[in-house]
């Protein structure tokens, strides 16, 4: 399944 | 974090550190191009900006601050304060054929939706831009056919940082099933950009000899 994108890697 | 990320972030963080330390001590950017650094400015700056409006963890929050200081204070030697060192002749790298089709791309491949569309486009143009950032310093490299010690070390760092992330990516997929097409397939690009590079640092540099191309 598609979730929102995390932004957590820099 | 795993600990390929976070190996890869301070091997990162270890570059910048390498190459102030070049910079002040040798009281010279001889052999660094100031356009690759540029770029890298351009970089943090489109990519971290969300440090104002998302919180990750004070991890993140610190190396965004971390890079975006230490890449125009590296700016800031090189063009103003050691900037009759610099040798604009052989930094010949053409920028907007770096950076239009950056732009371009993340124009047509990013995440943006209904809700974020400009942060997301300049979020994919810094990932696309910072694949490509290294080319004028590889550039110049190759105009030259030799580098400093110093200056290997630098590169060979910013080079582990990005061939860390592919572990990463991997453990990631494997425990949280976590996938990012754009940051990956960038990033494998950028890692293979330093195969030629990290072949002649294994077996010169490692070895003490110079870092010299072969003719």
């Amino acid at each position: 399944e598609q979730h929102k994108h995390v932004k957590d890697e820099l | 974090m795993n600990i390929f990320r976070f190996l890869g972030d301070l091997s990162h963080l270890t570059s910048i550190l390498i190459l102030i330390h070049k910079i002040q001590t040798s009281r010279s950017c001889r052999g660094i191009s100031y356009k690759t650094q540029l770029l890298y400015v351009i970089v943090f700056v489109s990519r971290y900006l969300d440090l104002v409006w998302t919180y990750v963890s004070l991890y993140n929050s610190l190396m965004k601050l971390f890079f975006i200081s230490s890449s125009s204070y590296i700016l800031y030697l090189i063009k103003i304060r050691f900037r009759p060192t610099l040798d604009p002749s052989i930094d010949t790298f053409s920028l907007p054929y770096l950076i239009i089709p950056a732009a371009i791309l993340s124009l047509i491949f990013n995440y943006a939706d209904e809700k974020a569309w400009l942060s997301e486009v300049l979020w994919s143009f810094s990932i696309y831009l910072e694949s490509v950032a290294i080319l004028p310093q590889l550039f110049l490299l190759q105009r030259t056919g030799e580098a400093e010690t110093i200056t290997t070390h630098y590169l060979f760092a910013l080079g582990a940082y990005r061939a860390l992330y592919i572990p990463n990516w991997i453990y990631r997929y494997a425990t949280e099933s976590f996938v990012d097409p754009i940051a990956i397939i960038s990033g494998l690009i950028q890692t293979a950009l330093y195969a030629d590079f990290f072949y002649i640092y294994f077996t010169k540099v490692i070895r003490g000899q110079k870092f010299e191309l072969p003719a």
